[in-house]
């Protein structure tokens, strides 16, 4: 499970201070599938970096597992990052300088996965998103859609127990973007993976059993 | 008008080719609000970038209001770019050392208009996409969809008679979203601007008065 507890997140710029998330409450249980959805502004993309470890609140506290977040060493910090949580970026994120094989690569490289399982499951990953056939492409050398792609690849490498999905299919036509909701739903489905997306996709709000609102920082419905 | 005529695209990378454009012919006469639809990686980007003088074709031939695009100088070409042509980038492209004020003005500053005039004209466009609260923050400090809106803002600030918009609405909301499209289609509208829309958004294709689809590089219906 994944746990805001009164969480606020400031950003102070100059004079002016942003509110990007006021007093948030959020549970999301092992398993289940989530869209949270809310106008562009809103804090969706704050809520997922907090949830993933990838940034601290300015107040309040997140827990992962029954393990309050600031409470976790650099290691362990870095464990859960690695092998828990999977996160879809809203820009991406990818490193230039390597492959379309090597971003998707690169968690298992981490992990100390030996050289010919990675191959394995690099190439099965690629396929699964219709890719393979630009494994050796660089990154800038793919349309947007296709770099999302790659992006949502590297999240699901490591068959995370949590998924944090911000905008994954914002670049992708609708054919492809079921294809990839398919993928991901008989994660959750199957695997009790759970997922929690940041959206405005429709499709998305469609297929999740619960949606939460924010509006302005904070949670209108949960 | 913009016109292609027989164009085609190659990448070479390697040993492989792309054919991202095949022998594309396609006509988007002035004052037309077209909507450009396609599988992820059919070649909308790479059409676009066309269009808008930003890259060369393999073969064939760009035409902008009956002038070739290879015919013209480098002064003719940028004046092109500055004048005429508004695009917005799939992945925004904007400054990150600039302001959101900067990053809006900066075509006002290429075409030399004097301060005042500038302050004005950047005011009324943050103010219509809803960004006037930010103009000092820098691009990074934005949300993506408010990222979105500052790559919008400047493609129309120059008031072009030719709109280039690049999956203007990936990273928005639905109300956010219709909020710019009522923008646009009142220039097209009132102004007779010429609008094509590389997207898979089927609010933009429902108001488009044309759509034409592309699959693998090639225009399957105009
Ligand atoms: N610089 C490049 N080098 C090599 N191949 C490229 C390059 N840019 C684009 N391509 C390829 O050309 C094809 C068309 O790309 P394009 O960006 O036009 O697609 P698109 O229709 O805009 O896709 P999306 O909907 O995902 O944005 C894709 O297969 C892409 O991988
Ligand atoms: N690094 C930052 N510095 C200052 N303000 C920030 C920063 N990052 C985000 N913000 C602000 O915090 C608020 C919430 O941003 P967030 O990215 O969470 O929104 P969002 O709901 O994901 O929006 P979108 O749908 O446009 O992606 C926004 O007003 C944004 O401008
Ligand atoms: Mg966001
Ligand atoms: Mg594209």
């Amino acid at each position: 499970s994944i746990t805001l507890k009164s969480v606020s997140k400031e950003y102070r710029l100059g004079q002016t201070t942003v509110h990007a998330l006021r007093n948030v409450s959020l549970e999301i249980t092992q398993g289940e599938f989530v869209a949270l959805v809310g106008p562009s502004g809103s804090g969706k993309s704050t809520a997922l970096q907090l949830m993933g470890a990838l940034d601290h609140p300015s107040s309040g506290e997140v827990w992962v597992d029954d393990q309050a977040v600031n409470q976790l060493n650099d290691r362990e910090l870095a464990r859960l990052r690695r092998d828990r949580i999977g996160f879809i970026f809203q820009s991406f994120n990818l490193i230039p300088v390597l492959s379309v094989f090597g971003n998707v690569e690169l968690p298992l490289v981490l992990k100390k996965l030996p050289k010919q399982e990675r191959q394995e499951k690099v190439q099965a990953m690629l396929e699964r998103v219709g890719l393979a056939d630009r494994a050796q492409h660089k990154t800038e050398e793919l349309s947007g859609g296709q770099r999302q792609r790659v992006a949502i690849a590297r999240a699901l490498i490591t068959t995370p127990s949590i998924v944090l999905s911000d905008e994954p299919t914002a670049n992708l036509d609708s054919k492809t973007g079921e294809e990839i909701l398919d993928l991901m739903q008989r994660l959750n489905q199957q695997d009790r993976v759970t997922l929690l997306f940041a959206t405005h996709d429709p499709n998305i709000v469609a297929r999740a059993k619960r949606v939460v609102s924010i509006l302005d920082g904070q949670i209108r419905d949960g």
